[in-house]
C-alpha cells in the first residue's frame, strides 16, 4: 500500500515545490512507483517538470470538486516511474466551493483512496497556506514533511503548523505522523544559517531529518530546463541531498 | 494625505515582508510619517520590527471585524517617524467572518480613511494568497508594488497577480496603480538571477524599478535582532538598496 506524504508549511518560499519535485523524483530513481500531486494553484510543480500550466485542461480541482476520476487527469512524466497529477489556477476555486460540500476536509482522500494501490509513495505539494485545500491534504496524508528555510521568519511559523497538524490528528486524521523536518537552503558560512540549525535541532530533536538541503543554484535552475535536479545535473549538491532524504525516509519506513 | 503602498505578491517568499519592513523604516529615516500594517496572520512584519505576535493582544483583526479605532492598535516603535499596526494569528479567522459582511471588501479601507491624513505613507505588508485580506489592502491601497524574486517559480505567478489587479481596478479600486515590479535577491554571479532581470525588464520595461536588491544576509539577519536593516548595519547592501528605493519613489511621486 502506497503512503502519502504530505509537503506544508504555510511560511512561503520555504522549499515546499523543490523538496515534493525532488524527493518524487528520487523515490522513482530508485524504482519505487511515484506520483507527485500539485495541490497549490500556482501549479509550481506541474511548470517544475516541464507541463505549462496554461495547457493544463483538467486537473486537481476536477477531481475535488467534480469528481473526476483520477486517471483521466494523470500524467507520465519523462522520469520513469514518476507520475504528476497537475493543477492550474482553477485550483483556487476549489478553496470557495469545497466550502458547501459535506464532506469538504475530506474529498481528497476519497479522491486518492483507489490510488493508494497503485503508487508506493503519494506526495502532496502544498500551497503557502492553511486553508481547506491544503486541510485536504493532511487528512489524506499517512504523514506530513515540513521544510525549514534556514532563516528568522522560517522558526515563527513552525508552532502555528505544529498546532494545526495537532488539531487535525485529534479530530479528522487520527493516523497523521509527522515525517520529519526538513532543513532547507542551509548556508554553511552563515551565522544565521547555523543558528537556526542548532534552534530546529535542540527543539524538535528527533523529528529532523539527518539530512539537510544545502542552497545550491542547481535546484533553483532545474525547474527553468522542467526538470528534477537529478536530471538536470546528476553530481550536484542539491541531487545527492534529496537522494538522501529519499534513502532516509525508506530506512526509516522500513523498505529497502 | 498620505500615500497607501501594499506589497503583495502570492508567491511565497519573494521578500514582501523585507521590502515592507526596509522601505518602511527608510521612508522613516528620510522623515517621511510612515506607517506600516502587517496584513499576514504570519505577523512576520510585527516580529521583525521586535514585537512579539505571542504578546500581541489587539491587531489589525480588532480593527476589520470589531471595527475597533486604530488609534487603539498602532504602536511606536524604534525607529522615529515610524509606527506599527501589528497582527497575530487571530487575523486567519478575519479570512472567513470578513465573508459574510455586507462591505467585506471595504473593511480595511474604512479603517485606514482617517489615518491618511496623520500619515505621509502607509505601507501593507500582505500575505502570500490573494484571498479577502489582500483584497481588502489592494481595494485601500493608491498603488502597490510588487516583490518579484530573481529565480525561475517567480515569473510564473506574476500575470496572475496583474489579473487579479486588473479586475479589483475595474470593479473595486478604479484608483489603484502600479508603483512598481521591484526584483529582490538578486545574485550578479548566478546565470538564473540574470535571466529572470532580463526577462522582467524585457517585458514590463518602466514599471519595473531602477533599484534591484541584491541577496545580502545582513536582510536577513535583521529581523532575527527586532530592527530594520538600517539599524542593524546602516553600511550594508541591503541599508543602501532599501534607501535608494524608497527615494526612487518619492521622485516618482514627485515629494523632495
Ligand atoms: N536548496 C535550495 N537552494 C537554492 N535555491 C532553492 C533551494 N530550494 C529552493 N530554492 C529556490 O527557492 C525558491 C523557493 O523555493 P520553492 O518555490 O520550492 O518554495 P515553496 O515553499 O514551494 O514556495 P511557495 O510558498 O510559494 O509554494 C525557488 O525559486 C526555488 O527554486
Ligand atoms: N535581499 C535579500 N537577501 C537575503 N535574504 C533575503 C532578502 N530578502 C529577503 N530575504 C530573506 O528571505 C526570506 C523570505 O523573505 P520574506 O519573508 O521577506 O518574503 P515574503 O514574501 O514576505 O514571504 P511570505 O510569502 O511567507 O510572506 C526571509 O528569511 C528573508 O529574511
Ligand atoms: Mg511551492
Ligand atoms: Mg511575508
Amino acid at each position: 500500500m502506497g503512503k502519502i506524504i504530505a509537503i506544508a508549511n504555510q511560511k512561503g518560499g520555504v522549499g515546499k515545490t523543490t523538496s515534493a519535485i525532488n524527493l518524487a523524483a528520487s523515490l522513482a530513481v530508485l524504482e519505487h512507483k511515484t506520483l507527485l500531486i500539485d495541490a497549490d494553484p500556482q501549479a509550481n510543480a506541474s511548470s517544475g517538470l516541464g507541463f505549462d500550466p496554461k495547457n493544463i485542461k483538467i486537473g486537481l480541482y476536477e477531481c475535488l470538486v467534480q469528481e473526476i476520476d483520477p486517471k483521466d487527469v494523470i500524467l507520465t512524466t519523462e522520469v520513469p516511474f514518476l507520475d504528476l497529477m497537475p493543477s492550474n489556477i482553477d485550483l483556487v476555486g476549489a478553496e470557495i466551493e469545497l466550502l458547501d460540500m459535506p464532506n469538504r476536509e475530506r474529498m481528497m482522500e476519497g479522491a486518492l483512496k483507489a490510488l493508494k494501490s497503485q503508487y508506493d509513495f503519494i506526495i502532496i505539494d502544498c500551497s503557502p497556506s492553511l486553508g481547506l485545500i491544503t486541510t485536504n491534504a493532511l487528512v489524506a496524508a499517512d504523514s506530513v514533511l515540513i521544510p525549514v528555510q534556514c532563516e528568522y521568519f522560517a522558526l515563527e511559523g513552525l508552532g502555528k503548523l505544529l498546532n494545526t497538524i495537532k488539531i487535525i490528528q485529534n479530530h479528522l486524521n487520527k493516523g497523521l505522523d509527522i515525517e520529519g523536518i526538513l532543513l532547507t537552503m542551509y548556508d554553511g558560512r552563515l551565522r544565521l544559517s547555523n543558528q537556526v540549525v542548532d534552534d530546529v535541532k535542540t527543539h524538535f530533536q528527533d523529528i529532523v531529518f539527518e539530512t539537510i538541503i544545502q542552497r545550491n543554484t542547481k535546484l533553483g535552475e532545474a525547474p527553468s530546463f522542467g526538470l528534477p535536479v537529478l536530471y538536470h545535473d546528476a553530481d550536484s549538491r542539491g541531487s545527492m541531498n534529496y537522494l538522501n532524504l529519499a534513502k532516509e525516509i525508506l530506512e526509516k519506513n522500513g523498505i529497502f
